[in-house]
């Protein structure tokens, strides 16, 4: 979990826009700006632990490693949920 | 398995595809014949056939684009995304597209076309992502042979078509092993890096101290250029290794990266011709040496001269005593070596020179 403390690293801060990304176009995760900069906004744990329930991965709603290496797979383009 | 909203499905099961155009990266036969066989791998167990057309609108227009290729879905460039394709309907309903920024191949070189594309029809057909990790519709790419569609993928099609009536019987790739089957068994353990990895039929499990949960992962997913089917592992934490063995040969890994020179056969190590396979391998970092079960035998390689001990083979059930079984997999802890056979597992204290507790198999997957 990021600390509030401190900032963000650019590594958090590419880890949090490619989950962005991902969440968008898989968990449709509303576009726009989440929560304030650089902290996972609500929605955003939402459909993190959607994507980890999915992929029976341990849902913690956190950008872990397991959940990132994840996401940087290749894989199909399609949605994982709904339309 | 999942259907898209309002299970959307072809009208008839007469289907018509089209192949608009060509990758440069495979002969256009090649390309004709992966599309042909991902197609059969659906109408192999349902109803459907599906009709060529070479020119004007078909069902399922098949193509191969980069970046914006003119349906506001954007591909990504290399690896990421591979391809999508859109459920039955009019119009853009069941169009196949194929990202031409990826290197489509015919085997596991890089991404197979026809496992792609039997994953992409499976879509145009009205199957979603399903959650099964042996699943085709799984939506994470990883290589493999053979018929493509588990069980998971027949019963989500017929779900919606039916069964084909001349019940072709195709036998079906296995599903994904459940870790909590209490007649679990493994075909491999070893130690990477500090986790505990456990090999089982196309999968693996990574266990870490940290991580409550085991990650069940294909094979292939991580190490593409290793055998679906493992038969032993080892690490020489001292050369910061991984040996895999799958028959007669057998693959080095440092971490992720297959280690040049490999595959090797088995035999360099010192084994006679006629060992075709190793059960079970196991490092014990205090003496240095390798162990190798084989049947009811193992031997001893000593890594620092790179040569077999003398006095080996010795029979498994003298040297353990309470290890009655051959064995299928080993792994060394804290002076305790785990050796596991079918689901049973035996606790043999290096100390104590005997075999001290008795569980399941997967105990370790915190079953």
């Amino acid at each position: 979990a990021h600390s509030s403390a401190a900032p963000l690293s650019s590594e958090d801060k590419d880890d949090l826009l490619l989950a962005e990304k991902y969440l968008r176009r898989f968990y449709g995760l509303p576009a726009g700006l989440q929560g304030r900069q650089g902290q996972p906004s609500d929605a955003l744990k939402a459909k993190i632990k959607e994507m980890q329930r999915f992929f029976n991965l341990k849902v913690t709603g956190n950008l872990d490693e397991n959940t990132l290496e994840l996401m940087k797979e290749p894989r199909c383009g399609v949605p994982d949920i709904g339309e | 398995y999942n259907h898209f909203p309002r299970h959307l499905k072809w009208p008839n099961t007469d289907v018509t595809f089209r192949i608009v155009n060509y990758t440069p990266d495979l002969k256009k036969s090649d390309v004709d014949r992966a599309i042909r066989n991902a197609l059969n791998a659906w109408s192999d167990v349902t109803p459907l056939t599906f009709k060529k057309l070479y020119k004007g609108n078909a069902d399922i227009m098949i193509s191969f684009g980069s970046k914006e290729h003119g349906d506001y879905n954007p591909f990504d460039g290399p690896n990421g995304l591979l391809a999508h394709a859109y459920p039955p309907g009019e119009g853009i309903g069941g169009d196949t597209h194929f990202d031409e920024d990826e290197d489509w191949t015919k085997d596991s070189s890089a991404y197979n076309l026809f496992i792609v594309a039997a994953h992409e029809l499976g879509h145009a057909l009205g199957m979603s992502h399903s959650t099964d990790p042996g699943a085709l519709m799984y939506p994470v790419y990883s290589y493999s042979t053979g018929y493509p569609l588990a069980e998971d993928d027949i019963e989500g099609i017929q779900a919606l078509y039916g069964p084909n009536p001349n019940s072709r019987k195709v036998k079906p790739r296995p599903d994904a092993p459940t870790k909590c089957d209490p007649m679990l068994s493994f075909d491999a353990a070893t130690e990477l890096r500090g986790e505990t990895v456990i090999f089982k039929d196309r999968f693996y499990w990574r266990l870490h101290p940290q991580m409550p949960e085991p990650e069940q992962t294909l094979i292939k997913s991580t190490w593409p250029s290793i055998p679906n089917k493992v038969d032993a592992a080892y690490e020489n934490p001292e050369k910061d290794l991984v040996i895999i063995f799958s028959g007669i040969r057998m693959w080095a890994l440092n971490g992720y990266n297959l280690v040049d020179g490999y595959p090797k056969y088995i035999h360099k190590l010192g084994l006679p011709k006629t060992i075709r396979k190793v059960d079970a391998a196991v490092h014990i970092g205090d003496t240095g040496k390798t162990l190798l079960f084989t049947d009811e035998e193992y031997w001893s390689y000593d890594e620092a001269s790179g040569t077999m001990d003398t006095g080996y083979p010795r029979s498994i059930e003298d040297d353990f005593p309470g290890m009655s079984d051959e064995v299928d997999a080993a792994v060394y802890h804290y002076g305790y070596l785990y050796f596991f056979h079918d689901h049973v597992q035996y606790e043999y204290s290096y100390t104590s020179k005997k075999v001290i507790r008795i569980m399941r198999t997967n105990a370790i997957l915190n079953c």
